[in-house]
C-alpha cells in the first residue's frame, strides 16, 4: 500500500479528483497554501495498492497543468531580491507528487 | 516512531480525538473533504511509538462509526452512472487508517 | 527524498516558512488544530533531498519558539482532571517534526 500526496493547482483539483474517483481511486482533499507565492492550492491524498501508483500519477499528469503565475510583492524571495527588474513570474508545475510507503492500512 | 493518518467522519472527530488525548496520545486535526461525496471530513495525524500503533487503532475503532450517506447528484460516479435508478447511498466507513514509518522525530 | 512534516505555532509559521523558502526550500502550509488545546496551528510540508533534512530542522529550530499556553476549559484532560487546582498552563513546543521517506517523487 502506498500513500500518494499530490500538491496541485486549485484550478485543476476538481477535475483531477473527479478523474481519479471515476477510475475507482479513493481521494481525500486538503486546502493548502504554497509557501512561496502564498496562494491557495490543493493537496490530494490517495491511498492505493503499490501496483496502481503509476496509473494514479498518469491520471494526475493528464489533468494537472503547468502555469505561469505572477509573483506577489509579498513572496519570500530572500536576500533583498524584491527588485522590480527581476522576473515577475514563476512557472507553477501541474503537480508535486510524493509516494510514501504505508506499513499498515486498516479500514474500520 | 510511526505517523498514523486517520480519515474519519466529522461527527466522530471530536470524540475520537478527545479519547486519544485522554489516553495520552498527541493528535493534530486537519479539515479535509472526501473526493467522492465531496463532503467535509476530518483527518487525524497521530505520531506515536511503534508499540502504541495497535492501541491507537483500537481507540479509533471504538469511536468511529460506519454510516450510510446519500450520494449527492454532484458525486463523481464515472461513465454516465448518474441514473436515478442506481443506489442513492454509499456506506462511509468509520475510519480509513494509514500507518507510515517516521525515520526521524524531533521536538523543538 | 524525504517529506518533512512540521507542526508549528501559528505565530511562527509565516517567518519559519519564509526562512525556508529564502533558503531555497519548497514549502506547503496546512491550517491544522491541536487535538489537546483545540487551538489552531500550522503544519508545514517540506519535500527535500535526504542530505538537506538536518538543515531544514535547523532552520525550524531557529524560528519556532516554545511558549506557555493556557489550557482552555474545553481541553481533553481525561479522567475528570478538569479541577481548577491543576496547572492551568501547558508548554507548547516550537515544533513537532516528523521525517518520512519518499519512495518516488515526480514533478509534473
Ligand atoms: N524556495 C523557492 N525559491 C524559488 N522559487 C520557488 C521556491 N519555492 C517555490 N518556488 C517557485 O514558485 C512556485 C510556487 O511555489 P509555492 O511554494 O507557492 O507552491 C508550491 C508548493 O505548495 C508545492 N510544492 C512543490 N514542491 C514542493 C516540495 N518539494 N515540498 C513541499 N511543497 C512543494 O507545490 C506548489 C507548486 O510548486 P512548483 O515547484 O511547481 O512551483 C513553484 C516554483 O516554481
Ligand atoms: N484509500 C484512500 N485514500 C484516500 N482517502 C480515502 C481512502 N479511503 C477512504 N478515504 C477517505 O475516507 C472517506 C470515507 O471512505 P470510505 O471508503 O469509508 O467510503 C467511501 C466509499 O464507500 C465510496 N467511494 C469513495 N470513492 C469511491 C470510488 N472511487 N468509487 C466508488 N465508491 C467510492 O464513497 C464513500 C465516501 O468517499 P469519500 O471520497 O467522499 O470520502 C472518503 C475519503 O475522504
Ligand atoms: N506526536 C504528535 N502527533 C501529532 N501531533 C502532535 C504530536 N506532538 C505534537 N503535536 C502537535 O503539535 C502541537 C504542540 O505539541 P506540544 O507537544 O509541543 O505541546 C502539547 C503538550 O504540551 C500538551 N499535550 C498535548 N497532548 C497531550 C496529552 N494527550 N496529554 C497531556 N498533554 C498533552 O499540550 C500541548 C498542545 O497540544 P496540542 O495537541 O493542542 O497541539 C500539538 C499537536 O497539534
Amino acid at each position: 500500500m502506498k500513500l500518494i500526496l499530490a500538491i496541485v493547482n486549485n484550478d485543476d483539483s476538481a477535475i483531477a479528483a473527479s478523474a481519479l474517483t471515476e477510475a475507482g481511486y479513493f481521494v481525500t482533499k486538503l486546502s493548502t497554501t504554497g509557501g512561496f507565492l502564498m496562494v491557495g492550492n490543493t493537496t490530494l491524498l490517495i491511498g492505493t495498492e503499490d501496483a496502481e501508483t503509476d496509473n494514479v500519477i498518469d491520471i494526475l499528469s493528464r489533468y494537472c497543468k503547468t502555469r505561469k503565475q505572477a509573483v506577489p510583492s509579498t513572496a519570500a524571495f530572500g536576500n533583498g531580491l524584491s527588485n522590480e527588474s527581476l522576473a515577475p513570474e514563476v512557472t507553477v508545475g501541474g503537480a508535486a507528487i510524493f509516494v510514501m510507503n504505508v506499513e499498515k492500512n486498516v479500514k474500520i
